[in-house]
């Protein structure tokens, strides 16, 4: 049997602010595209709302209570167990296994080099704008540079003229064209940064968003039942300069309704150029001829509170912060092939779309879980689906502590 | 196929009440866990006592816990956990 390759697409940040997830103002075309030829599933959650445990989760298919990783501070191998990861169970069944942008959380975690010999054939790739995604290159309204939470940007105006997803999406498609000349089976992993804080974006997206039909979230003030343990304060947010200079109360704010509006429409517009890239990535792996063999997985580490409840940012376990998008193409079975001369993947731009005319995929309502991903994936490619963990599983390097959710498939 | 599709979730806490570290505390600092269970109906969540020496949760010492009924309530907005008619529900999900 011919090996399937895997395209692994993981968003940073994410929430099913998508149109294929029913939001009627995020405009994803391209994510929707993905999603018309897909499993889609609407009710899967990550296992920590934060990107390091979760990453570190769904990558060795273990939850947290099992990598022992609830914070940025440890590497499993070390910490708690030299768990094998989904990337190298690749590598090690004769795959080349590469890394684009944030795949694994970056620093100790990932023991400074992204698990890389362990998981990767090559060295991870690392865009190099990266370092600039904190420094003072947002426009305020007083003329000047700051690090700002909302963060539109002229591009040919920032340090290096791109933004780290573009490069990203540059290398990912540089060497899908390398992996295609040498003829071996791939699973190539990129991580795209947004739309992760700061908000950082080209400015065109907000285009997409006129400030007046943005609105609130339908939920904005504390439920009076919400115990305080339960409540995240979301100081990241606070850290950026223009919420700094709001003055807002700790912990319980709250963050006055024009600028909720604002990080609102941002998160959107950044939603937006996250699509923007999947659909260039995507439209190039189909014009390589790679999509009729290619598995193609797109999910994203945790959610993110847009105001709901009075909060924002990630860290809680309401399913705003724990439920993602998640959803798999595989060729020929969540999609014909294309007719001849047809496209799978053609690029959507999405001032262009009129929102509504991609049909839904093979969508499904039942609850899944990000430990799920390894045992799935490693199925549709056609490898074996690694054994179920005992209760206690710290010196057992293969096992899944999830489940494959492919016989899901057919009940979509 | 018999078995109930459940998704569990958690997140670590420094204490009680919302303080600077809340969101991300370091490992040594976590003294609470929230332990969630997502079905297709309800979230359930119970937040514990948590030994970070030893990574151990004690569902004996309950700080708070969360019920939410998700026909009702698709935003979580209603906390029925103190709420008597579920006292046997939660006794079954402890």
């Amino acid at each position: 049997k011919e090996k399937k390759n895997v395209l692994f697409i993981v968003a940073d940040d994410l929430r099913t602010s998508l149109h294929c997830y029913g939001d009627q103002i995020v405009k994803s075309p391209n994510i929707d595209q993905l999603a018309s030829k897909s499993a889609v599933f609407q009710n899967a959650f990550a296992q920590q709302a934060v990107c390091a445990p979760s990453r570190t989760s769904f990558l060795t298919s273990r939850r947290p209570d099992t990598t022992k990783l609830y914070d940025f501070g440890s590497y499993w191998r070390v910490h708690a167990g030299n768990y094998s990861t989904l990337p190298q169970y690749f590598k090690e069944n004769g795959y080349i296994t590469m890394s684009v942008g944030k795949v694994f959380h970056p620093g100790i975690s990932s023991n400074h080099t992204d698990d890389y010999p362990y998981s990767w054939s090559i060295p991870p790739y690392h865009p190099s704008a990266e370092k600039y995604e904190n420094a003072k290159t947002c426009r305020g309204s007083d003329g000047k540079l700051h690090a700002n939470l909302v963060c539109p940007v002229a591009v040919s105006q920032v340090p290096e003229g791109t933004l780290p997803d573009i490069q990203s999406t540059e290398e990912a498609i540089w060497l899908l064209k390398a992996a295609k000349e040498k003829g071996s089976p791939f699973f190539l992993a990129v991580g795209y940064h947004k739309p992760h804080i700061p908000l950082r974006y080209p400015q065109e997206f907000l285009k997409l968003y006129p400030l007046e039909e943005v609105t609130l979230a339908p939920d904005p003030e504390i439920p009076e039942g919400l115990p305080a343990v339960a409540y995240n304060p979301w100081t990241d947010i606070r850290k950026r300069e223009d919420v700094k200079a709001l003055n807002i109360s700790f912990p319980y704010g709250p963050i006055p309704k024009d600028f909720q509006l604002l990080i609102r429409q941002s998160y959107f517009a950044a939603v937006s150029y996250l699509d923007s890239q999947v659909g260039q990535l995507l439209d190039n792996l189909d014009k390589l001829g790679l999509a009729k063999n290619t598995v193609v997985v797109f999910t994203s580490d945790h959610g993110w509170s847009l105001g709901e409840h009075g909060e924002w940012a990630k860290y809680s376990n309401f399913d705003v912060a724990t439920g993602v998008p998640l959803m798999f193409y595989v060729p020929n079975i969540t999609a014909p092939f294309p007719q001849p001369g047809k496209r799978t993947f053609p690029f959507i731009d999405p001032f262009d779309h009129v929102p509504g005319k991609i049909p839904p995929g093979l969508v499904s309502s039942i609850v899944v879980e990000l430990v799920d991903l390894f045992p799935t994936i490693a199925e549709l490619a056609g490898l074996n689906v690694p054994p179920p963990c005992p209760k206690t599983s710290f010196d057992i390097q293969l096992c899944t502590e999830g489940i494959s959710i492919v016989d899901l498939f057919n009940a979509s | 196929s018999d078995v109930e599709a459940i998704a569990y979730s958690q997140y670590p806490r420094p204490a009680d009440h919302p303080q600077w570290n809340s969101d991300l505390p370091h490992l040594r600092d976590i003294r609470i866990m929230g332990y969630s269970i997502r079905s297709c109906d309800y979230r359930y969540t119970v937040w514990v006592e948590f030994n970070p020496l030893n990574y151990t949760a004690n569902f004996l010492n309950v700080y708070a816990g969360e019920l939410y009924l998700l026909e009702t309530d698709p935003n979580q907005d209603n906390n029925l956990y103190n709420h008597t008619e579920f006292v046997n529900l939660i006794k079954e999900f402890l």
